[in-house]
């Protein structure tokens, strides 16, 4: 552990207690992508089958409960609970355009040939585009509330902090895993957009609106 | 197999 590495996880963690809130709190989800949080679920439910397999410690173990408990929750909420509001003619991208390139991705390129791994390796590459229905309703709409745009901007320094995470491994012990660093690296890229009009819009207390 | 990576990342 080290503080990109647990500034990364935060962020990750601010993102997804930054969603439930806005959703909670202003009974809508208008605006989110339900497509993007179901592929988030997925992602979190290949990778973290692990944890009945893999001890690592209490705070990743809390950590993966955490992820899968709160991406389900937020399904709940939209598709349930405030469905009403749910801006589904919005949401259009098609899913099955990530997941059947990342599903044969995972199956060629990989660590190793086995269940846990080709399901680990899926979620990494998954990951890396779940985003994109979220970004192309902001592109279709033209617009983001400025609170998904905080949740954006959070959810997108995780990856990059992660980056600088492996940097630092790299250096320290060592370590470093290809599959990982390639695919954060392409998550961060899909972000590099939005962090631009985040800085020069929203944080200048402007509501982040694409040019018509 | 203790070849394959060790996953303490989340």
């Amino acid at each position: 552990m080290n503080v990109f590495r647990l500034a990364g996880d935060m962020s990750h963690l601010l993102a997804i207690i930054i969603l439930l809130l806005k959703i909670w709190k202003t009974r809508s989800c208008a605006g989110i992508s339900g497509r993007s949080q179901l592929l988030f679920a997925l992602t979190y439910t290949a990778r973290y089958l692990d944890l009945v397999t893999n001890w690592v410690s209490l705070y990743n173990t809390v950590m993966k409960v955490f992820f899968i408990a709160t991406s389900y929750a937020t399904i709940y909420l939209m598709y349930l609970k405030f469905k009403a509001t749910y801006d589904s003619n919005h949401d259009t991208f098609r899913v099955e355009f990530l997941l059947l390139p990342v599903t044969i991705l995972a199956l060629v390129l990989n660590h190793e040939f086995s269940f846990m791994e080709i399901l680990w390796t899926f979620s990494i590459y998954l990951e890396a585009v779940a985003i994109l229905p979220q970004l192309f309703m902001v592109s279709k709409t033209g617009e983001a509330e400025s609170i998904t745009s905080h949740y954006l901007f959070a959810l997108g320094s995780y990856r990059l902090l992660y980056i600088f995470n492996w940097i630092w491994r790299y250096y320290t012990e060592e370590y470093y895993d290809l599959i990982a660093i390639i695919a954060g690296v392409v998550q961060t890229v899909l972000y590099c957009d939005f962090f631009y009009l985040y800085f020069t819009k929203v944080l200048k207390g402007k509501k982040l609106q694409l040019p018509a | 197999d203790d070849d394959a990576p060790k996953k303490d990342e989340l």
